[in-house]
């Protein structure tokens, strides 16, 4: 996974 | 509430609730500055305000339901932009001078340090400098960064199943909302019909102005990793990559 897919694919706070 | 049926002033007012908070570079500066230590400094800024354009994105209405492709690709084709055109409205009031964080401004001549950023942070003071004698409002400039977001790579992907369609679709219509919301902001001001019909053209047409710097900027900064005077690492690595490999 790269950080982007995984900043993207993480829920809002 | 979708934001096909929100209203521009309700449009407007998301995006402006979607706008990271100040950022600080948070580093004991030594100046003067070196080649290496100034291209640092960018960086470590850049890729800490990368984190929160990611937030930002998914903040405004109707990013998410773009397909992920989709969301990756625009973000990977304008980062640079957004990054730009955030420093130009920090700077707006300070003539000659780059605001990149309230820690960290640089006067023109400060460029000289780094190989060829000079002509870079002139081509940024010159975008400046035109936002300034336009006097760019909050609500307009809210706009114009979802509006490079959204239009960054229309010209450069062509859909091809029914999935990107849809999501093309999607794209578009956005945009529509966003035109509609930077059209609302623009007739807020009291002009004549035709002095806001000049000022949408003079607003868009600085994005131009701002891909081009981008590029440049995207350049620079491959030339600086290329020749071993920066490091870039984690997500900033990760956003240039996709611009260098025709990604």
């Amino acid at each position: 996974h790269t950080k982007l897919l995984q900043l993207l694919t993480t829920k809002p706070e | 509430t979708h934001h096909s049926s929100m209203s521009p002033e309700e449009f407007i007012s998301r995006i402006m609730e979607a706008e990271p908070p100040e950022i600080y570079l948070m580093e004991d500066l030594k100046k003067p500055f070196t080649q290496a230590s100034m291209m640092m400094s960018l960086t470590n800024l850049a890729d800490k305000e990368l984190v929160l354009m990611i937030s930002w994105a998914k903040k405004i209405p109707g990013f998410v339901e773009l397909s992920l492709a989709d969301q990756i690709h625009l973000l990977k084709c304008c980062w640079l932009e957004i990054l730009m055109l955030g420093l130009i409205w920090r700077s707006v009031d300070h003539p000659g001078k780059l605001i990149f964080s309230p820690d960290f401004k640089l006067n023109r001549e400060e460029g000289q340090c780094v190989e060829g950023i000079m002509e870079i942070f002139d081509m940024l003071l010159a975008a400046t400098s035109r936002f300034r004698e336009l006097k760019l409002q909050r609500e307009e400039y809210v706009c114009l960064k979802a509006m490079i977001l959204l239009n960054s790579n229309l010209c450069t992907s062509s859909p091809q199943t029914a999935e990107e369609l849809e999501s093309r679709n999607k794209l578009l219509r956005l945009l529509d909302s966003v035109i509609d919301a930077l059209v609302w902001a623009i007739s807020k001001l009291g002009l004549s019909t035709q002095q806001q019909t000049l000022r949408l053209g003079h607003l868009t047409m600085l994005l131009s102005h701002i891909r081009h710097v981008s590029n440049k900027g995207m350049d620079h900064l491959s030339t600086m990793k290329r020749k071993n005077v920066v490091l870039v690492y984690d997500l900033l690595l990760e956003m240039l990559d996709a611009n260098m490999t025709g990604g």
